[in-house]
């Protein structure tokens, strides 16, 4: 196993635990600017890893996770690629260094855990987490369905044996209760960025409801600030808007719950593909899906640390 | 551990709304269909993951229905080896 993030091989997929390795290498090596917090633990009992990234102390902070459908892999590759830059960059790139010297970054890499073991071990397209659903032979819920927000309304579904499977109750998933668990103590989040893949969106609240959100022109002007930084490096071209005018109505989604929270900069990212590869992208494909996607991340901070709220 | 042997993605253009609303009304669990994209709207794309023993059943509505799609993956179990030699190739 490489013997430093240096060493690490990010231009193809890994496996949980040379993840888990990676992230315990990472804090070893930069033990003064991050942190690993462990908010809870999967239904099958794997730690649920947030890395922290801090200069200072009760700073807001930035929420970044990655990976929470186990299938979409390149979102979880993309996700130890920004901890890398993080780590590389601060001190080196002003914007990103001024970020860090105001606010604090988190960054969930494996948000289900187990289903992503269960993409390793037993069917690539796994989706949903592994609870069983008393009463199914079907397991999981989709941890997309699972929120607070609109729970078990159009946009999800009440078969267990469905992908969208919305769950018994509002966070009955143990990987997004620990993440509304944080979110509450922590209680000074100001963006919120959950990523997914694949089909190039950046998507904005809401997605139960068709009322717009409060402040959709501005989250409508940042992604287009946003997309256009992305598409500039490789020309990969994304469409934006709120979940329910771009895609599809969707009930129970995890940034309708967080901006309902409060967070005002709550967003969702459907990664490339291009449309040649959907969910089964090339791992030569990870570095440029994340230094692209970076771009976009960079201009939501940026614009979090210059409009604080 | 699930194989995708002859699975193909079928990425689907629907021409109207009509078409959509025959697209959602497909047996998703009797056929085993994997929506990777889910038919929402005439402007955005289906993509659908058929396993091979529903293929011929697939492409006889889509003809049917005169629905237009192209093959977007041949066979999912080849990409799924070839993300898995590379993998290996890495961890060895």
């Amino acid at each position: 196993f490489p013997r430093s993030t240096d060493d690490f091989v990010y231009t193809t997929y890994h496996d949980l635990d040379s993840i888990y390795s990676f992230i315990d290498m990472l804090v070893a090596e930069h033990s003064n600017l991050v942190s690993k917090i462990v908010i809870g633990q999967s239904y099958e009992s794997r730690p649920l890893n947030v890395l922290k990234f801090s200069t200072g102390a009760n700073r807001p902070g930035l929420w970044i996770d990655t990976g929470i459908h186990s299938r979409e892999w390149v979102t979880q590759a993309s996700g130890i690629w920004f901890a890398k830059k993080i780590v590389t960059d601060y001190g080196r790139d002003p914007v990103l260094t001024d970020i860090l010297n105001n606010y604090d970054i988190f960054l969930e890499i494996v948000t289900n855990p187990d289903g992503f073991a269960y993409t390793h071990s037993s069917d690539r397209m796994w989706r949903k987490t592994r609870k069983p659903n008393p009463g199914s032979s079907c397991v999981g819920v989709d941890p997309n369905r699972n929120w607070d927000a609109g729970f078990g309304g159009p946009g999800s579904s009440g078969n267990p044996c469905t992908e969208t499977y919305h769950g018994p109750s509002a966070h009955s998933e143990p990987e997004v209760k620990a993440i509304v668990d944080f979110v509450n103590s922590h209680g000074n989040l100001k963006a919120f960025v959950s990523i997914h893949s694949y089909s190039q969106m950046l998507l904005y609240p809401y997605g139960y409801k068709s009322t717009p959100s409060q402040d959709q022109a501005e989250l409508h002007e940042l992604s287009r600030k946003a997309i256009s930084e992305l598409q500039s490096l490789y020309n990969t071209s994304y469409r934006y808007g709120s979940i329910i005018t771009t895609i599809y109505q969707a009930s129970g989604g995890t940034i309708d719950w967080t901006y309902d929270q409060g967070i005002k900069y709550s967003y969702t990212f459907e990664l490339r593909d291009t449309g040649r590869y959907g969910f089964i992208l090339p791992a030569n494909q990870i570095v440029p899906t994340a230094e692209e996607t970076w771009l976009a991340l960079m201009a939501i901070m940026e614009h979090t640390k210059n409009n604080p709220y | 551990k699930v194989t995708f042997e002859g699975d193909q993605v079928l990425r689907i253009t629907a021409k109207n709304a009509e078409q959509i609303s025959l697209l959602k009304e497909l047996p998703e669990q009797t056929l085993g269909l994997d929506f990777w994209m889910e038919p929402v709207h005439e402007s955005l794309p289906v993509d659908v993951r058929v396993p091979f023993h529903s293929l011929q059943a697939v492409r006889a509505f889509l003809a049917y229905n005169q629905i237009q799609y192209n093959v977007m993956i041949e066979d999912v179990q080849d990409l799924l080896d070839d993300e898995e030699r590379e993998m290996v190739k890495f961890r060895t």
